[in-house]
């Protein structure tokens, strides 16, 4: 465990907290694209199963279903608790352009072609695109509220402190993972124009909307 | 025998 890795898990788990406060204390889920948190939720499913088969150590276990309680609360909040709020229209992303790239990926490229595995690839491929639905409607509506950057932004930084964990524990500990590598950097990538634009509209009081 | 794959992260 080292400072990039903890750092990266807490921004992680304060994009979440972020994104709940924010539905709860507005009782709205207007600007947060529901299709983008069930592929989180998703996610969260498909990698964690090993929660039954592994120990790993209290800290990992815990997390874990922290980050799977966070996952399903969001979904529920957007579809059940305060779904008339919840902007069907412009989430509009296709979800199948996803899942059908993802799913055969995994298929083809596994460190072992077990169930358990595939599930665990699946999930990593998929982590890195799903943002996109959110990121998809953000470009359609042209803006976003001040607090869903915020989340973006956690969201982001957790992706990037975790390639410096991976360099990290590449010269400390010769591990390196090149399927979470090569996604991980994936993802990075999708937030590179969203950092931009936080850093030279949100951060100097501005609300982020595009031209 | 099968290799056991343990991912340690998150």
């Amino acid at each position: 465990m080292n400072i990039f890795r903890i750092l990266g898990d807490v921004s992680h788990l304060l994009a979440m907290i972020i994104l709940l406060v924010k539905i709860w204390r507005s009782k709205s889920c207007a600007g947060i694209s529901g299709k983008s948190q069930i592929l989180f939720a998703l996610v969260f499913t498909t990698r964690y199963l090993d929660l039954f088969t592994i120990f790993i150590s209290v800290y990992n276990t815990v997390m874990k279903v922290i980050f799977l309680v966070c996952a399903y609360i969001t979904v529920y909040m957007i579809y059940m608790k305060f779904h008339k709020t919840f902007d069907r229209e412009h989430d509009s992303f296709r979800l199948e352009f996803l899942l059908v790239p993802v799913t055969g990926l995994s298929f083809l490229e596994n460190h072992s072609f077990t169930p358990l595995e595939i599930l665990w690839t699946f999930s990593i491929y998929l982590e890195s695109v799903a943002i996109l639905p959110q990121l998809f409607m953000i470009s359609k509506t042209g803006e976003a509220e001040t607090i869903t950057t915020h989340y973006l932004f956690f969201l982001g930084l957790y992706r990037a402190l975790y390639l410096a964990n991976w360099i990290w524990r590449y010269h400390t500990e010769n591990f390196y993972d090149q399927i979470a590598v090569v996604s991980g950097v994936v993802q990075t990538i999708f937030y590179c124009d969203f950092f931009y634009l936080y850093v030279t509209k949100v951060l100097k009081g501005k609300k982020l909307s595009l031209p | 025998s099968r290799k056991v794959l343990k991912h340690d992260e998150l």
